[in-house]
């Protein structure tokens, strides 16, 4: 669930 | 307070001040500039002509580039970051959209009701092939509303922050955290304000619960739209729509 702000969130500079 | 000093308000409503110019597109200058650059009378007809599902694809695709920014906002944001994952998450899956449409006043023009729309400015009837005259309707009142206040950038930002931090969103685990977090972000709001002699603008801002009308409203819109095109969503619509909305 929610994949993707968890991966917007963790990057750097996304 | 002992916890909230003079200067960890002024640095603050500079953070607030510059998360939102670094991650709002185009700038307020190049808003201004192109304000009359509309669609001529051929090219709303063939957006018109547009099947509804590929608008409302168009549509999805510029939401979630606006969505994208305003979690490189949410980031960028002092103490942000330092809250837990569930709340970074549901903060912003609750409040993404609604500050992509406080946002949205910066590329409305009111004099004509148009809103920058796929590089030039488009009134409501541009978006007819959607199927929700009524949602687009709300949404242009809504940002005719915001300009009605003629809002700063500063302004701008400071209400975008503010639409974002809620602590009175559903599931927080750190609840009083957010809060905290939201009254500095008021205080410093509020300092501006005063430096401004604007004090008068916060009993004029549009109530909450219009921002929440209104996404209730797309996703109820977005359901009609999946009734109408089964499977149509999984294709060409974006995954960070799919995982807000849908």
């Amino acid at each position: 669930k929610h994949r993707i702000l968890h991966k917007l969130l963790q990057n750097g500079n996304s | 307070s002992p916890t909230c000093s003079g200067m960890e308000i002024e640095l603050l409503a500079q953070d607030v001040l510059r998360s939102h110019r670094e991650t709002s597109q185009p700038r307020a200058e190049e808003l201004q500039q192109r304000r009359w650059d509309t669609f001529s009378r051929e090219e709303v007809c063939a957006y018109q002509r547009k099947p509804m599902q590929e608008m409302w694809e168009r549509c999805a695709g510029r939401l979630t580039e606006a969505i994208q920014h305003v979690v490189e906002f949410a980031k960028r944001l002092r103490g942000f970051m330092e809250l837990c994952q569930n709340d970074q998450i549901v903060l912003l899956k609750a409040g993404a959209m609604e500050v992509v449409l406080v946002r949205m006043c910066r590329a409305f023009n009111p004099d004509n009701r148009t809103v920058l729309f796929e590089g030039k400015y488009a009134g409501t009837e541009l978006f007819r092939s959607l199927g929700c005259h009524e949602l687009v309707g709300s949404i242009f009142d809504f940002a005719q509303s915001l300009c009605a206040l003629r809002l700063s950038e500063s302004e701008v930002a400071f209400l975008c922050a503010i639409v974002l931090i809620n602590a009175n969103r559903p599931w927080l685990q750190e609840q009083a955290k957010v809060a905290r977090l939201r009254g500095r972000l008021e205080v410093a709001f509020r300092l501006l304000l005063r430096r401004t002699h604007r004090e008068g603008l916060l009993a004029r801002l549009p109530p909450a619960g219009r921002l929440r009308a209104l996404c209730s409203q797309h996703v109820e819109q977005l359901q009609a739209f999946r009734r109408l095109h089964p499977g149509a969503l999984p294709a060409a619509f974006p995954p960070l729509y799919r995982e807000l909305f849908a």
